[in-house]
């Protein structure tokens, strides 16, 4: 199983529909401060199920939804949607092609997709349920986080091992 | 459970010490479960975790007293030692090699390449030793101001960062 | 107490609001003394003290969502702008660069140099861009593992890291 | 008033006598991960009297004794001389050129030097009062440690600017 696409529209400073394609291998991100290279990380982190605001830097889960620029109004809504490669039927669905969505509304409205079906947050964790796919995976390691177990406590670390392995 | 922690733990702790000298070159390093006051068994349930490193040719001491860069390359062969223990099919690393020097961020590249047999991985990066290893590279910019876009990039001329071409 | 308090905070907020828009090329910045729930005085004597930044063309949100080069920036506006209201003879910075692309890096580095009429600045880098602004550069190396060595620095080879002329 | 010379015998890496000239101007210090640049700092830091040794990143005073290497015993004592050009006066003490020293043995026996001359911390902080000069002035910033007032809550920012300034 491996990642095929991630689309964003309307997430952080993706106002406009984003693609970045996947290939097997290194993908590497790159360009100017503040430009967008770790929103693309928020958005794969943020359609797997994170939960907490304060973990995509925000202070609400509102504070994903793109609001405004100099030129632009602020979106409505924020969808991301992330595509997996199935063909080895590592997950337990039928289809070689599996998209995981997330949906925001300024109302607060929130919705899940499974291949555009809705579904609840619980069915997405189930579908990776032992894939090592998930946002508790230790596959994620945010700007400025590399060093977060060399500065933990040895206590800090146990929990953080637990919850890792 | 218990039985679950004691085998990830050896695991992770075996990874631990060779990434660490593939990454160092050389050196040691080692995680511990704590003792009380460094005496007697460790209580396998309670117990803290220990780190010890001591990067080729210097002493063993307080992991305090290394530098960022060595701090850095510690931390990335303890994460990459839980990720082989616990693999996932990809692994998004955003701008681990910030403090790393030339030789440092080659060594990371090359680790980085004996993990694509099992998984994908995304690099964010400003280095353009890192950037010479992806298979495939995306820019982002902003050319209308606060509105993020994907950019194609060519390498061969200077800085993607100034000057990407537009997909 | 509370005077100076007040005026310091008064000053530092003014220089903060120029060198953010320098070190940005724009935008707006400011710092604030906090309100009970955003109404009323703040409590000169008890406030904590709020942060805000709007880099140009975008919209001001909370600084926690910045990234980390604007975070970066943002900081460093703020220590100089500590820094110009409480003068020293000289400061050390120590890989204060190390999130920032070449544009920020260079606009950093000018913002230096406006600052040496008053101090000495002292920089531990490893970006090339900042050594450029060096008027003497030292390198430092372990030839003898474990053991610390100054040696004097070539510029116009490559990387001053990797190949030092011992003095 | 400006920094001269930094001198550094058995303090952290430095294990044989080594010397920083300082220029008006920008001094810039390179060289690869975990040669000693910031341990340059951290011995600033101690010789201005710098009561910490987490601050120094050390779990003990003991731990800035140069302690051995693969081909070298560790050294009995550490010690950093700072000279300044005090030409214009700036420091309230005659000569035109006043240095700061700092030695810590391994018997865990410490002193202070002014010009040579045993003294206490305090003396040192006597002298620079009012300078901005001293480990509590905001003219130190560490690696990693850039982001420190942005990260902090509105109430600890206070504490740190109140300290500061
Ligand atoms: N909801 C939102 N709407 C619009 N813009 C947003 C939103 N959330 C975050 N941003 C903007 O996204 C920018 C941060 O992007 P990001 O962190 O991805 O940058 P980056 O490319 O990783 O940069 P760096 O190299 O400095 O780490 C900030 O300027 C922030 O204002
Ligand atoms: N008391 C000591 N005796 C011997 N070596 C020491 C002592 N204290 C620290 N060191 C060594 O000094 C090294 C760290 O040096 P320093 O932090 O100055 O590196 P650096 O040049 O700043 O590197 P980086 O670019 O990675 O930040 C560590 O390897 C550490 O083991
Ligand atoms: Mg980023
Ligand atoms: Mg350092």
């Amino acid at each position: 199983m491996f990642l095929k696409r991630l689309t964003c529209q309307g997430f952080k400073s993706f106002a406009d529909k984003t693609d970045f394609d996947f290939m097997p291998g290194v993908t590497g991100i790159v360009g100017p401060n503040g430009c967008g290279k770790s929103n693309v990380v928020d958005a794969i982190k943020w359609v797997l199920g994170e939960q907490s605001a304060r973990s995509l830097r925000g202070r609400q889960m509102m504070d994903v939804i793109f609001n405004g620029s100099g030129t632009r109004r602020s979106s409505g809504v924020a969808q991301v949607d992330l595509v997996f490669d199935n063909a080895d039927q590592t997950l337990p669905c039928d289809q070689t092609e599996v998209t995981v969505s997330r949906r925001l509304y300024r109302s607060g409205e929130s919705e899940y997709l499974l291949n555009s079906q809705a579904c609840r947050l619980k069915d997405v964790r189930e579908l990776f349920l032992d894939t090592g796919v998930g946002v508790d995976a230790y596959s994620i390691i945010e700007q400025g986080k590399v060093d977060v177990l060399l500065q933990a406590n040895p206590a800090e670390r146990r929990i953080i091992f637990e919850e890792a392995a | 459970s218990r039985k679950r922690f004691e085998e990830t733990f050896h695991q992770v702790r075996t990874h631990f010490q060779e990434l660490y000298r593939k990454l160092f070159g050389g050196g040691k390093a080692d995680i511990l479960l704590e003792t009380t006051d460094g005496e007697g068994t460790p209580d396998i349930l309670e117990a803290g975790i220990e780190i010890q490193a001591r990067p080729p040719g210097k002493e063993l001491q307080s992991i305090s007293l290394l530098s960022g860069g060595e701090k850095t390359m510690t931390a990335i062969a303890l994460l990459l030692a839980i990720f082989k223990s616990r693999p996932s099919p990809f692994a998004i690393l955003d701008e681990v090699d910030a403090a790393l020097d030339e030789a440092n961020n080659e060594r990371f590249n090359r680790i980085v390449r004996e993990f694509l047999t099992e998984s994908q991985f995304i690099l964010i990066t400003h280095s353009k030793r890192t950037m010479s290893i992806a298979d495939v590279l995306y820019g982002v910019t902003m050319q209308e101001a606060g509105v993020s876009k994907r950019v194609a990039v060519r390498f061969d001329d200077e800085s993607p960062e100034s000057k990407p071409a537009v997909a």
